[in-house]
């Protein structure tokens, strides 16, 4: 079991608190708004109405035994900026910070963040790449050129079997998981005897000009 | 080339103009503040200073000619719910809403929403899967009870070869990629004669109770 303090509970940083507790850990969560921290109270350890600007109340608070601190202000730039620079002071081993935007980002991995999160710009970056290919219906970046992708089987899937497609040899692709819909069901590593049919959801991987040629079939 | 609207400036909204742009898309901004309608003017094919709870104003922009519109108007609960609400009385076909709770996206559901995206709650479960598994930097859940983790490998891995390990038959697990740090180098279907180090970082699918067997290696 980990401690953890979330600093900041805007959505992200509810969800956190949230999520932590259920898993077990031990979470303090500090925030300015009374009515944030009363929302809270139930879910994690300590909940502390608090400054996270003011430097002196933060010190109490004991950060460095905590094994992660996250921090998410939300959009005054200059708090989260502020805080994190407090934190590392005060011997804080591990600052993550949720940033606004790229600039923001770059100015709190200069001044101490361990990690920076995006929540709102990778969000984007998925929709914007399935809404852009018909038939994706999530697309998941795995590694630089490799991706994940959900897909409605294109035309020339519809009918055939996994064994008859040969797509590892033919495409470079590989089938991990098919997700049934009528009746509902997952089905895992599938064999080469499954057959295709357009209620299908095909979840594959590999390299994405591979991809991209699998969807004009 | 589809046509979006992009109703809503905040992070998320911004980086959405920004993204479908870029991917050659016609993009309508819309938004109630000057600054946030100037950020995104070079970026976009229009961008509009409205009221988007104002239906009259709404009425004139064209939304049932959009192939999607994506409504992200923030802390504002009661803005997005009456925007949908609009949206699709006017027509919209596909209406996509970024919601603040899971309450929130419920009523967006029931009132015309066809897809609801939470980046902060998405993103909290894999901060919290992620910090709750040592040596696991990244959880995706692909469908129910099954994954891809990224993983520091093991003690029991490091210095084996991917053919003596034989993970599919043994743990049911496969490697779809491995991202080398030394020199940086990513091997997309690695071969049974790979042999893992660990500075490597593996990409991982199966089940999650294999995917958790695995880590205790
Ligand atoms: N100096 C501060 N000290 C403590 N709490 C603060 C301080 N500044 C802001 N906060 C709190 O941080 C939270 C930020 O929430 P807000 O929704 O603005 O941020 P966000 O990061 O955009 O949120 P989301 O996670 O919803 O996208 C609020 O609860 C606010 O009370
Ligand atoms: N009624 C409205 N009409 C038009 N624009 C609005 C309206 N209400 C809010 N907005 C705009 O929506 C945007 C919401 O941004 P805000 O950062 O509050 O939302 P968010 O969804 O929490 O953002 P993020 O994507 O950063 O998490 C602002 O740019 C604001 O000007």
């Amino acid at each position: 079991m980990k401690q953890f303090a979330v600093i900041g509970l805007g959505s992200f940083g509810y969800y956190l608190c949230k999520q932590l507790s259920e898993r077990g850990h031990q979470v303090m969560a500090v925030d300015r708004s009374p009515a944030k921290i009363e929302s809270v109270q139930h879910l994690v350890e300590k909940a502390v109405l608090a400054d996270a600007v003011d430097k002196e109340t933060l010190s109490k608070l004991g950060m460095a035994d905590m094994d992660l601190v996250i921090v998410c202000l939300g959009d005054e730039i200059d708090s989260s900026i502020l805080t994190t620079l407090y934190l590392k002071e005060l011997g804080a081993k591990e600052i993550w910070v949720k940033a606004m935007t790229e600039d923001h980002g770059k100015v709190l991995h200069l001044i101490g963040a361990s990690n920076v999160i995006f929540p709102e710009r990778d969000m984007a970056e998925r929709v914007a790449y399935t809404v852009s290919h018909s038939n994706v219906l999530e697309h998941i970046p795995l590694a630089a050129g490799h991706s994940i992708i959900e897909l409605a089987p294109p035309s020339g899937l519809i009918g055939r079997t996994l064994g008859e497609l040969d797509l590892p040899r033919r495409y470079g692709v590989m089938v991990l998981v098919i997700k049934e819909l009528v009746p509902e069901n997952v089905v895992t590593m599938p064999s080469g005897s499954y057959r295709i049919k357009d209620s299908d959801v095909l979840v594959i991987t590999g390299r994405d000009r591979d991809l991209k040629r699998l969807q004009a079939l």
